[in-house]
């Protein structure tokens, strides 16, 4: 049974798909074979990892539409141990298509089924919205890592987040936990990274993961060049940032 | 007739929110008539302006499923000449209902029908998707404004949004135009930013504002006080930025 993770927080920006794609290739590095699925139309951890995005055939939008062709459409990265089941734009239209659909929240998970004994981790980067795309990521996982930037308007966003896990739970997936809420883009020198750092703390008592990542310019060049941070600035702050939250989340599965 | 400008981008946290809202302000300050329709269910323009997000029959939402309702659920804002349309986080579930809908796209611009003749200035801020919420801003509009923030994967979006605006402008709305592409949270001291500007100066000739809006935390702590920046700090240079913004978007109605 691989462990299977959504990372998830309908706010935009606040750094879902460079988490995803760092911690995917943090664990990877450390020889765990890991899978990054990219769910999001944009698909910016498709292109972050150096993939030309994918069109309708080879995309997850038909692991979406036909289940059990997953395997198929897995690709591998620059990373020996860190395969991608990319995203294309055809995936704008999967939402409205979804609605129609059988099972419309159990997509994904089904998809995944045939692919979890090849794989110890599988990380799901999902898009700033809660609609069908963002709940099949929802319901495929056991657990959602929710990166979360040090700000007023994402602060604000969490407690709809909250909802929307418990309605996962409360439906389609009853085991549903927080892994874990990651600080992103913080910066000491600003008292509202610090404030709000301090209010999540006191919102999500002990699930808060002692890895911080810095605000750092090194890690928005990165992706420019299709390079997760460990193959762009091994040395950079936002490097550092990502190895010790993949310590972490090695160390502590993360239990409920 | 009420000029009609969506506020659009489909990457998440790219400063939409924070242009509807200080331009609206900027504008209102000058003395015109301004309404600010807040289509995002995640109601941060709401908040921002120091309203609190409305339950279902008093947002968005009673006027996209009603539209004659429209006018009843205006409010005033602390600044005499804005008034807000909310949202509410009851707008998540609009989306999958549209979907069922009768001129699922035009329902919003049925709404605003009736109020065009209050205001001379209509702004919609829309969330970070292509869905049918932001579908219905960019038919109810008649250009759309872009931010753009100077980010890599910012960049990558462009070419799928402008793939959007075609399709909208063969479908529903054919007179939509860009009203102009405003660069934010620009850092001139790193080279990414200083690239992705003159790239998007490159795609988008001539429709780049001259205004730039630098990043600067005044901005991102105005929303905490429920405030635009012109209210909050407006020596700022964020504040700066908005007035300059202001000032062109009132010079140039922008042409095609
Ligand atoms: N710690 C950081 N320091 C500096 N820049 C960062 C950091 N994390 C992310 N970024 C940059 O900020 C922008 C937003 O991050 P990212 O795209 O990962 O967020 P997201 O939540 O996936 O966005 P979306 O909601 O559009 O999916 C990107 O341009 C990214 O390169
Ligand atoms: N020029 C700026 N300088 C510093 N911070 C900024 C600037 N513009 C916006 N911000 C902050 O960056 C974050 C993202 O901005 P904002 O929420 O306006 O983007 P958005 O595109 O509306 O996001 P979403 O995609 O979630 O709707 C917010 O916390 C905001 O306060
Ligand atoms: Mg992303
Ligand atoms: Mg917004």
């Amino acid at each position: 049974m691989a462990r299977i993770v959504a990372v998830a927080n309908q706010k935009g920006g606040v750094g879902k798909t460079t988490t995803a794609v760092n911690l995917a290739a943090s664990v990877a590095a450390a020889e765990h074979k890991v899978l990054l699925v990219d769910l999001d139309p944009q698909a910016n951890a498709t292109s972050g990892l150096g993939l030309e995005s994918a069109d309708l055939e080879h995309s997850v939008y038909a692991a979406l539409m036909e289940p059990s062709n997953a395997g198929a459409l897995v690709r591998s990265s620059e990373l020996p141990f860190l395969d991608v089941l990319p995203s294309g734009p055809d995936l704008y239209g999967a939402e409205i298509e979804l609605v129609e659909y059988e099972e419309r929240y159990a997509r994904l998970q089904n998809a995944l089924h045939g692919l979890e004994s090849e794989y110890e981790i599988i990380i799901i980067d999902c898009p700033p919205s809660l609609g069908l795309l963002t709940l099949n990521g929802l319901c495929a996982a056991r657990s959602v890592l929710i990166p979360m930037q040090c700000e007023y308007y994402a602060l604000e966003g969490l407690s709809q987040l909250s909802k929307s896990l418990e309605m996962v739970r409360a439906g389609p997936n009853p085991d549903l936990y927080v892994e874990g809420v990651l600080l992103t883009m913080f910066d000491g020198r600003n008292n509202l990274s610090r404030q709000v750092a301090e209010d999540v703390r006191t919102n999500f008592q002990g699930r808060v993961y002692d890895a911080v990542i810095p605000r750092n310019v090194r890690l928005s060049e990165a992706p420019s060049f299709g390079k997760p941070i460990l193959l762009y600035d091994i040395s950079s702050k936002g490097c550092q940032g990502y190895l010790a939250l993949a310590k972490e989340f090695l160390e502590v599965p993360g239990t409920q």
